[in-house]
This record gives C-alpha cells, structure tokens and sequence, in this order.
C-alpha cells in the first residue's frame, strides 16, 4: 500500500519507485516538449514511439520560448531552473495541441544551455 | 490498438464535424451522454462512493452551463457506454500512454472517449486541502472528452497545469462559451417566470426590499442572478425541495398581489390555486380570512377559466391579468370581478408593433421583470417585450401596450439548462 498515517489518508506518501522521474536535463526536456506538442503540430500519438521528433537546436529554442512565454517566465529560450520546475509541475497527459504563434526571438541561440549550478540537484523540482 | 481504432472511427451518435476544413471540432451528436466508473478501474484511496458522487457533480457542472446532460449507466454492456472513467498506474487499461508514476501528469482523456486518472497520484475530495482536488481534475478531463482544448487564460479550467481548487470552484464565464461554442447554447420554454419580492428591516426600521428571479420548468426552477447573467450556481433544483405545499410540477402561473394593504401569493396549477406564507416558506392550508387552500380558481377568481397559461400582476392598475388560449381576462382585486371589457383578444390587448410578430394564442408565461421595469411575455423559446410607459413617452406613435418582436430567451437569459433527472437532488 501507499504509506499514510492519518485516519482520513490525507498524508498519503507515494512509493519512491512510483515516483515521476524529474525533468532535470536537457534530453527530458525536449522529450517533454515534444509529448506535449510543443516542439511539432503533434497529434495524439497512439504509441510513445511513434513521438514526433524531439527539437533540437533552434526549433528547440523557440519551443522552450513558447513554453515560457505562456507560462509567464522571461523567454530566453534556454532551460533554466524556472522553466524546469513548470515543467514539472503536475499536469495533463493531453497534448497542448493549440499552440501560441512563435514569438520573434531577441537573438539567435543555435544550442540552449542549462543555467544555474551543474550539479543535479540545483536542478531538482520543488517537492509537492 | 481497439481503443485507437475507437478514437478514429467513433460509433453512432459519437462524432459530428462542424466545419468542412481542416482541423474541424468533432463533438457528440446526441443529448445525453452515458457515464461508468470502470469497476476493475476503482482508486484505492477513496471510497467507490465517494469516487462516483466526485465524477456524478463533474459531469453535473458541465450539464448545467451545456444542452447535455449525463447519466451514470451501471448496467448497459460496457461498449455501450459513452465515457468510461478509471484509476490506473503505469501501463493501464489497455492505454497507449503510460503513466509517469507520482507528479508530473496525473490524468488524461481521449476526445469522444475515456478517461485515466493516474493512480500514483494523491487525488482527494474537493474538501481536502491536500493533495489534488479530483473534482477538478474530472472536471478538466470531461472538457477535453467534449471537445475542448487547453487554454492558458488566467481562471480557466482548461489550463494543463494544476492549480489547488478555490473554494468556490466553478466554471466561469469563458469556459461556459467555449462549450457553447461547440454545443450551443440551452434553450427551451418554461411554465412561470417571477420575481419574489423579500422584505427586510434595516437596523433603522427602514422596509427594504430584494427580489429574485425564478424560472420554473416541469419539476425543477432556476434562482437566476440577474447581476452575474446566470442561474445560481449549483440549479436547477426540484420544487419539492425549494416550494413547499405546492405541485410538484407543472406549475401553470404565478401571481403577487402586492399593494398598500395586500401581501398575497399564489401558484395556479389546473383547476386549483395555493397561497403561498412567504414567512413560513411553505404553501397555507387556510389564511387568516378561513379561506382553505389549495381553492377553485372559479371560487377564488370569480369569472376566470381554468387550467390558465399564465398570469401575472399589474401593480399600477391593481389588476391580474389572467392568459388563457387567445385571450386575456383583466381581474380587478379590490372589485374581485373581471373588468367589463374583458375578455379581450391578446392581439388587441397587446398589439403586435411590427405586424405579424406576435405569439397570439397559449403562452407559456408572463412576467414583469423588476430589473428591467417590463413586462415579458414568453412562448416556446421566445418572449416579446411589452412597451413600457417609460418607452411611449419617447415615441407616442407606439401603440399602448405594444409587443416587440420576439427575440430568443437564452439572449436575454442565458445558461438556463436542463440536467439529468438522475442528478436533481444532487
């Protein structure tokens, strides 16, 4: 069972083998934008291996633009802590199928660089 | 691979293509729209019940802002049933998209289809201020299965991320359109539109006065708030529940005689009338002056024909105006007899302005909007405004109680809609 103490269950603890795995990198990151449809006109996928193909380089910078323009984050194109923790904020498995047009981008990134500490866990998402 | 087959070759009464370009919305083509809570599918964390009564208000909040309305069907064969709803983790029920374990995406839905909720998630009741509110996710999720999108805009339930639920959590304004779009919006005809009159006392003594407006169809009513431009969140209740003492449905008119002496209400249904004790908040079996209840309306009202279509009471003049098949009979109540001149043809007592525009005969209501200082005559899913006084001073030309041309009640009313007979004593 999921752990709890509580007589009305409201401390429920998940397992920590059933927890989501965070979106902490750069490879999660544009998995994420491409499963949500961020990155292509996606439609919904009947097989996660028929996922349209993640974005890369610049497509992947205007994606993580877009992302942070609707989520009211500056949009710099890069994946910085702020853009990680939206995306790992709970959320539906239902694609974000109609997308804001592209915003004109300030300067020209060929590749985004994660921002802040290299260590991992400066990355890791706020605990719920 | 059946679930994807369904998804694009959806079965009778599932899909209708509104436009013939591309990307065009496909929404259910019929009106009522069957619900189960898969039984090999249940959460573990709540009760079966719980979980049912959760999805039974979901579905309910959509239905009463939408022409749909739901019904949980626990019996029918599985493939029968339009939306199927359940709890799993990981690979699930046979879905393509797996779950991702604790955060991140705690639901999903198939348009015209099912919805997963994911079970690693901690989805608690609406009165929990942990974890994630299932009404509201249910309540997402029912929305893309209609047909609708994720939307960014601040307050929407459509936004894909979750946000904890308000304690007054309900659909608002753009969400309701954004249905309607798909769907339409509700229309239909009523039996008795009015407003209720309450008289308080200020802490001065002053008498100060409030009305509501109440729209009653067969067995159930509307409280609508003129100031939000909707019913009262959570309507249309039974009449039992809210009128106690009168019939149950079908309620023929209403009627407040109401001047410097008199304080009286009733409801007609029929051949018979109550009297309703606005104090009491509940019908009299006999007022003051002996008079047993409910009455003949013959005895009562001396003069007028029963079973009425609608009535309703001119303050000015003193005088009910009683509405049966083509005519209109004018009842004075200090006199208690029918004016001289009357019956009179409605065409002639409220003359059409522009010609031809008239209901004519058998109306289905009459009320006299306190909001709006106007008479409102309703038929089918029409009314027709009677010319005020205020309205013939600023063209004489108009005839004396003139009609306007008719103009659909959801215009003026909007979101009066129907739900499941199922759900009204939710």
């Amino acid at each position: 069972e999921m752990l709890f103490h509580s007589r009305d269950h409201s401390d429920l603890e998940p397992s920590p083998l059933h927890r989501a795995k965070p979106i902490a990198d750069l490879r999660a990151a544009q998995r994420f934008l491409s499963r949500y449809g961020w990155s292509v006109p996606s439609a919904w996928a009947p097989s996660p291996k028929q996922l349209p193909e993640a974005p890369v380089g610049t497509a992947l910078a205007e994606a993580v633009r877009r992302f942070q323009h609707v989520n009211a984050l500056p949009a710099s194109g890069e994946l910085d802590a702020a853009t990680l923790a939206a995306m790992n904020r709970p959320r539906c498995g239902v694609p974000d199928t109609r997308l804001p047009p592209p915003a004109a981008p300030s300067t020209l990134t060929p590749t985004p660089a994660l921002l802040g500490s290299s260590t991992p866990q400066s990355l890791q998402p706020k605990a719920r | 691979s059946k679930r994807f087959l369904q998804m694009l070759l959806p079965g009778p009464g599932r899909q209708r293509e509104d436009s013939p370009a591309g990307g065009a919305a496909r929404i259910f083509s019929k009106k009522t729209l069957s619900w189960r809570l898969l039984g090999e599918a249940y959460s573990s964390q709540l009760s079966v019940d719980e979980q049912r009564s959760v999805f039974r208000l979901a579905f309910r909040m959509w239905s009463e802002v939408t022409p749909l309305d739901f019904r949980e069907d626990l019996t029918s064969p599985g493939a029968t049933v339009d939306i199927k709803l359940g709890f799993g983790r990981g690979r699930h029920l046979g879905c393509p998209r797996v779950f991702d374990g604790s955060g991140q995406e705690f639901a999903h839905a198939w348009r015209l289809g099912d919805i997963h909720f994911d079970e690693d998630e901690h989805l608690t009741l609406p009165t929990s201020d942990r974890g994630i509110s299932l009404l509201k996710v249910a309540v997402h999720e029912i929305g893309h299965v209609l047909g609708l999108p994720h939307t960014y805009r601040t307050g929407s339930v459509m936004q894909p991320n979750y946000t904890p639920q308000e304690p007054a959590f309900e659909l608002d304004w753009s969400d309701r359109k954004a249905i309607q779009k798909l769907y339409g919006s509700c229309q239909g005809s009523f039996d008795t539109v009015f407003d209720w009159i309450h008289k308080e006392r200020t802490q001065y003594g002053e008498v100060r006065v409030r009305f509501s407006t109440y729209f009653f169809r067969k067995s159930w009513y509307w409280l609508y708030e003129n100031r939000n431009n909707r019913t009262r969140y959570g309507d249309p209740s039974r009449i039992q529940a809210g009128w106690r003492g009168i019939p149950a449905q079908g309620i023929d008119a209403f009627v407040h005689v109401w001047t410097w002496r008199r304080d009286e209400r009733y409801f007609f249904k029929g051949h018979r009338y109550w009297r309703y004790d606005s104090d009491q908040d509940q019908a009299l079996t006999q007022d003051q002056q002996g008079r047993s209840y409910p009455e003949l309306i013959s005895q009562g009202f001396p003069g007028i024909p029963s079973p009425l279509d609608a009535a309703y009471f001119d303050r000015r003049q003193q005088q009910i105006y009683f509405f049966k098949e083509a005519l209109v009979f004018a009842f004075d109540v200090n006199r208690n007899r029918v004016q001289s001149s009357y019956p009179m043809r409605m065409t002639e007592a409220f003359p059409a302005v522009v010609p031809h525009n008239h209901p004519v005969r058998a109306i289905d209501a009459a009320y006299y909007s306190y909001a709006q200082g106007s008479l409102f005559l309703f038929k089918g899913d029409a009314y027709w405004r009677v010319l005020n006084h205020r309205a013939r001073q600023d063209n004489a030309r108009l005839p004396a109680n003139g009609l306007l041309p008719k103009r659909p009640i959801s215009g003026a009313w909007p979101d009066i809609c129907d739900v499941h007979s199922s759900t009204l004593n939710m």
